[in-house]
């Protein structure tokens, strides 16, 4: 089984993703 | 007893519906204070979202399984919202950590934001049954039509949108399998590999964004 390779920094969250930061 | 796959897949959806017997498909009080809290408050917009959504997904779910089975549909619905509001708070809770910030005006009031997130939760939930469906040998049953990228369409979703929850949704639910985890990741190398590249994706725009910015990094000098 894969296991998940979590990519994001640390200073990276849901609000950065969709510009809302 | 010993497990089957058939009986591990049943075991998934008894637990995916455990876990939110406590969670209503409604926004908790804490949800609430955190819609409060913006400077726009998005309580009714999201409210009215997840009514149009879910008549668009009863009506998709009935003609990809069957008419009969619109009820069928209503309640995986009503087990993605469940699912959704779960997250999203604790999301939310995550983002004022990690912030220190209590106001996500901006990402609440976010269309694409909410309908990813929701679509995520669907993924999940459809997947949960559509593994029951493979295992129980029924690869020809008609829910085995909702393999991702289905939900995509059903609320006309850019994959790349989709993409950006996936990360924040497997760290913001601790109680997801390893099997569920696998799936999402197997949806995220399907979004890079290929649905991304699409004619209409958004990922085109992004990329031409970028160039007319300017790399802010240099590139790198070929190897030797």
């Amino acid at each position: 089984t894969q296991d998940y390779h979590f990519g994001l920094e640390d200073h990276e969250g849901i609000s950065e993703l969709f510009d809302c930061d | 007893p010993p497990q089957t796959p058939i009986r591990a897949a049943m075991h998934s959806i008894q637990q995916l519906r455990g876990e939110l017997t406590s969670n209503s498909d409604r926004p908790s009080g804490i949800l609430m204070v955190y819609f409060r809290n913006c400077t726009v408050d998005p309580s009714e917009d999201i409210m009215k979202r997840v009514e149009q959504l879910s008549q668009i997904f009863s009506q998709k779910f009935a003609q990809a399984v069957g008419q009969r089975c619109e009820g069928l549909g209503k309640k995986r619905f009503t087990l993605g919202v469940q699912l959704y509001y779960k997250v999203m708070e604790s999301m939310l809770k995550s983002e004022e950590k990690r912030l220190s910030v209590q106001n996500f005006s901006k990402l609440l009031n976010n269309a694409t934001f909410h309908t990813s997130l929701l679509g995520c939760s669907l993924e999940v939930v459809l997947a949960t049954y559509v593994g029951y469906s493979l295992k129980n040998g029924s690869s020809e049953s008609p829910e085995t039509n909702l393999c991702f990228p289905w939900i995509l369409d059903v609320f006309q979703l850019h994959a790349f949108d989709f993409y950006k929850v996936i990360e924040s949704f497997i760290k913001a639910e601790p109680t997801l399998k390893h099997d569920m985890i696998e799936h999402l990741w197997r949806c995220e190398q399907q979004i890079m590999e290929s649905i991304a590249w699409k004619s209409d994706s958004l990922l085109f725009e992004l990329l031409k964004q970028c160039r007319e910015d300017g790399p802010e990094e240099q590139a790198e000098p070929p190897a030797t």
